[in-house]
């Protein structure tokens, strides 16, 4: 069967989405079957495929109203599918407050997803709510997106606590797949000073891929492509191709 | 009475917290008496004047436990205090899912704060949940921080609906204070689109003040400092001191 992949840090703007998008994308450029769930109630990763107010989302799949499969549809590339999220998930932490199962909503959708790709990437809102948890409980590993800044490297140790809560009650084997430094700007002291303490503290687990600052990211959303078919020579699009042979080496060697 | 501000944007990473605390800073160096509440479960706001894991914070108010005057505490600038955030505040979307006034805990804690301090500066997690509608509920007006890229456009649309909803529901009087663009790059293209789009929509609601990218900025809260007390000849700290005069004339025109 196929394996989850959540893309999660709590803080914001850290390019989980752009993470999550061209991920997704390189994987399925490289002929793996891949799904891409947008579980985060902004839409940003529907909206990078082109994707406005779907009539079916993700907020149906997890009342289940909907299997998965129904509500997956086409992208541009063949072996990539997408499963758009909805505003209608923005009411769904109170909705589920009081429901018994509310942390396992995901997984039991899943399994039907691990049977059709062999990769499924979750992008996940800026938060430690339900909808990161869902992520958390359904997925193999996770995939840390980290800016070289201050404030991101503080919410690191809140993640981290995050998910041995995540180990104890949900998902005992849930493994960190990587840390991705984003938006690296190595002429700044403070971008370097921050890359050399995560890669002390955390070693191979950081990957050597590093994505750079590169505008042609930030606009590849605006023309509703993932930036490997909208400037697939560009600084970008070259770090999420070495990204993706990197981690498809290494699933190789687990 | 005094006035209360919230820095609302639901996208991650947009300079919500750097403005909180820059103009909080900036408005305090000015002489006004002012009070920046950190709403946000990151707290980030906290630690960037150096405070972490506060005994006290803004759970305890929320929940009743203790009144506003007790949880604020001093800064190394006099007329400015802080009400610090803390990790409890992330299960209190599911604790309060419940509870009848959960969207009015804040307004009611304000209330006394208002006649202590001219300015009441509330920084928001990247959500529309239940903390950022009770900041909508108790402020006067709001502060938009929004970065010059295509999905922090998306979600503004979202954000004036939600403000649509506080209106009817909470609070008729909530005003736009006003729109201010962060981060900005004029060297890049998509910035400049996005600021020419911006302005002739929303006029002269947005400020004239633009926030340069300038490292000083992120380096700042490495030192515990605002960045008025950490570099204030850089680009970025004058930035927010401009903003300040301009949010302190707008005002007295109001
Ligand atoms: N390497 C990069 N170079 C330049 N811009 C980037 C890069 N990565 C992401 N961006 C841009 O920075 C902004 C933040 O990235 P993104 O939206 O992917 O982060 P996020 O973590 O998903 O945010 P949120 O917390 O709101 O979900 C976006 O406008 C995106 O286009
Ligand atoms: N004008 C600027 N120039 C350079 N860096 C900046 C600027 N404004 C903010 N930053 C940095 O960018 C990152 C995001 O800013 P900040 O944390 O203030 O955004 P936020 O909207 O509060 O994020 P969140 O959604 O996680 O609460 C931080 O690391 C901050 O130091
Ligand atoms: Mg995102
Ligand atoms: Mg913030």
């Amino acid at each position: 069967g196929g394996r989850a992949l959540a893309i999660v840090n709590q803080k914001g703007g850290v390019g989980k989405t752009t993470t999550a998008v061209n991920l997704a994308a390189g994987l399925a450029l490289e002929g793996r079957a891949t799904l891409l769930i947008d579980l985060d109630p902004q839409a940003n990763a529907s909206s990078a495929f082109g994707v406005v107010a779907a009539d079916r989302h993700i907020y149906d799949v997890l009342i289940g109203r909907h299997p998965l499969s129904q509500v997956a549809r086409a992208t541009e590339i063949d072996t990539l599918h997408l499963v758009p999220s909805g505003t209608d998930l923005v009411g769904i932490e109170i909705e589920l407050a009081n429901s018994e199962n509310r942390e396992r909503l995901l997984e039991a959708a899943l399994a039907e997803a691990r049977e059709h790709y062999e990769f499924t990437i979750i992008d996940c809102p800026p938060s430690l709510s339900i909808l990161t948890l869902n992520a958390l409980t359904a997925s193999d590993s996770l995939l840390i997106p980290l800016q070289c800044e201050y404030y991101a490297l503080e919410g690191l140790a809140r993640l981290l606590e995050t998910l041995e809560r995540v180990r104890d009650r949900f998902n005992a084997e849930l493994a960190i797949e990587g840390l991705l430094l984003t938006m690296v700007d190595s002429r700044n002291n403070l971008s370097r000073q921050v890359e050399a303490e995560v890669r002390s503290h955390f070693g191979d687990r950081v990957y050597q891929t590093r994505i750079p600052r590169n505008v042609r990211l930030s606009e590849a959303p605006s023309h509703g492509k993932p930036v490997a078919l909208y400037d697939n020579a560009s600084a970008g699009a070259r770090a999420y191709a070495a990204l993706t042979r990197e981690i498809l080496s290494r699933s190789v060697l687990r």
